[in-house]
């Protein structure tokens, strides 16, 4: 399984027009200067795979993650990301080549989820996803700012983290 | 209880030792509890010896030999608990240009097993990379992806 | 006692504002007194509005728009206390190749009042150098001063 | 006033053999690996100028700062800095066209300053250097670490600093 594509729209600093970046298996790297949008585009995978913390990404609420028309243009009226797997190999229990994974904040913070364009719970997602995606419990995760945590971790949080782990 | 902990223990601490030992050539480190005994009752250390320098506990380092311990230890981390994604943002400050490669290499290497993105504002990493997204914001605060570059075959 | 204050507090935010604005052109920034009537009482925040881009409180920008915002206040703080020697350790991380540069210019600018010491990873401060100490450690953990390059007049 | 020399003998990671870095006005990198020793360069200047906190220069007592002999090598007998100030324009209250000051740490942890390689107590060098080299109360000493400090700062520590400058 590998993410082919991910889709933003209205997400954090990326307008209400969608942004497609197509993907493929190996390293792709994100560039740009400071305050572009890079950690944006990193958070949108944390967002669309049903990251529970508006906290982690940046913003007080979750309606704060709706693009706010930057300078002085207009709002957009939510923000959605679609991330795109593909399941070629038949390794998602879902009968599609490829698996299209939505999810939408509106202004009113409630956040709604889809597989290949249905409306689903969001406990179907992180079931579908399970271990193969989203490593719960596992580092596959690591947001700016995170080295740093680790480097000023006390012995008694490293040993922590090996039982959340175990 | 202190069996499982032992058992995820273990495997870490050897992914730890191989990964530190690949970024800090001629060096090793490893994890150390400080209560073997009684693991849950005590915290972890790290202890390195970069090459051609004496056994240090992980906080008596340099900066950026703290930075690549760091490193060392969330990629062993990964390890155990495998995950067909990687999404890492910003994991290369403090690194000199060499174990900075020695990383770019690293990522490299385990991405051809695990898709991974990385945001990153430092050459090495980008130059390792197969495929490179610019981003960029207008002067209206918005956003846009600026360019796809895919690098073939690397 | 606020008089004081605040005869410290416009040189340091009058500087602030027009190093902000040559590290981060178009954009600008001011210090902001949480109770303007009673400083004393309250704390000091910063308001940056990085070209392009609405106001924002310093919290709420980027990792390296917070760096740069970092550097030109400890600029300012130096501005108002000036000193014939600066030393300074690594205050380059986070920042992207163009604050870089910018920063790397300011410091060469300001060298020429003030001889500043800097150690440093990256390469544009290097090339900002008039001169430059390669540190290099041997194989007995000892260290060496292993280059002087005096660059002449840049 | 400026640096033209700065000498480190058995200081923290440079041997007992003298280390000798000729200096002008201007700017000055230094560069080099990680863990290689420019810290502990920039940390030599903090010390001969009379560092009274072993912390902010990693040791945890000033013992600690001469050279332990690094690998299976034989330890300095004490570490010592010597800085040389050009005074040709006579802007420091010494008869001398070079204003050479100098601080020693033996294993005792005791420390002595010499001005032009006579005794002097500490407050005398820090008197002669008053606001010309150390500015007291200003930030020319910015260590490894101090952004990330600047960064994380609550609003009432930021205005804190301006009421230290005050
Ligand atoms: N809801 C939103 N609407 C519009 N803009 C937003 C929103 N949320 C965040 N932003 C903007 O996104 C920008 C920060 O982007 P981001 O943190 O991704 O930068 P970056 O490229 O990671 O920079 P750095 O290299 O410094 O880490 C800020 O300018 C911020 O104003
Ligand atoms: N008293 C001492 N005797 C011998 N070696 C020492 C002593 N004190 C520190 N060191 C060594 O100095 C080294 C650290 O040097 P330093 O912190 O200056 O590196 P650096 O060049 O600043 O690295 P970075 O780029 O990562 O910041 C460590 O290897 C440490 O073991
Ligand atoms: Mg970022
Ligand atoms: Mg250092």
């Amino acid at each position: 399984v590998y993410v082919s594509k991910i889709e933003l729209r209205g997400f954090k600093s990326f307008g209400n027009k969608k942004t497609v970046l197509p993907l493929s298996p190996g390293l792709t790297a994100i560039v740009g200067p400071n305050g572009c949008g890079k950690s944006n585009v990193i958070e949108a995978f944390s967002f669309v795979l049903g990251q529970l913390s508006a906290k982690t990404m940046r913003a007080e609420k979750f309606s704060d993650l709706i693009f706010n028309g930057g300078n002085g243009g207009r709002a957009a009226p939510f923000a959605e990301v679609s991330l795109y797997l593909d399941n070629s190999r038949g390794e998602l229990p879902v009968d599609a080549k490829t698996v299209k994974i939505s999810r939408r904040v509106s202004r009113n913070g409630k956040c709604a989820y889809w597989i290949n364009n249905k409306r689903v719970p969001r406990q179907r997602v992180i079931e579908l996803l399970g271990g193969i995606i989203s490593s719960a419990g596992g580092y596959n995760f690591i947001m700016q700012g995170d080295v740093d945590r680790f480097i000023k971790m006390s012995s008694l949080e490293r040993r922590r983290i090996v039982d959340d782990m175990a | 209880k202190t069996e499982v902990f032992m058992e995820t223990f273990d495997k870490i601490s050897k992914n730890f030792t191989k990964i530190f030992e690949t970024l800090s050539p001629g060096g090793t480190a490893e994890l150390v509890l400080e209560n073997p005994n009684a693991p849950l009752e005590g915290g972890l250390e790290i202890e390195a010896r970069p090459a051609g320098k004496r056994v240090l506990r992980a906080d008596a380092m340099s900066g950026g030999e703290k930075a690549l311990t760091a490193v060392a230890f969330i990629f062993a981390l990964q390890r155990v608990k495998p995950a067909t994604i990687y999404v890492m943002d910003e994991i290369d400050a403090h690194l000199d240009p060499q174990n900075l490669k020695r990383v770019a290499k690293m990522l490299k290497e385990s991405s051809k097993k695990s898709q991974t993105i990385v945001a990153t504002l430092r050459d090495p990493v980008m130059s390792a990379a197969d495929r490179l997204f610019g981003v960029n914001m207008d002067k209206n605060g918005e956003s846009h992806i600026v360019s796809v570059e895919l690098t073939g075959t690397k």
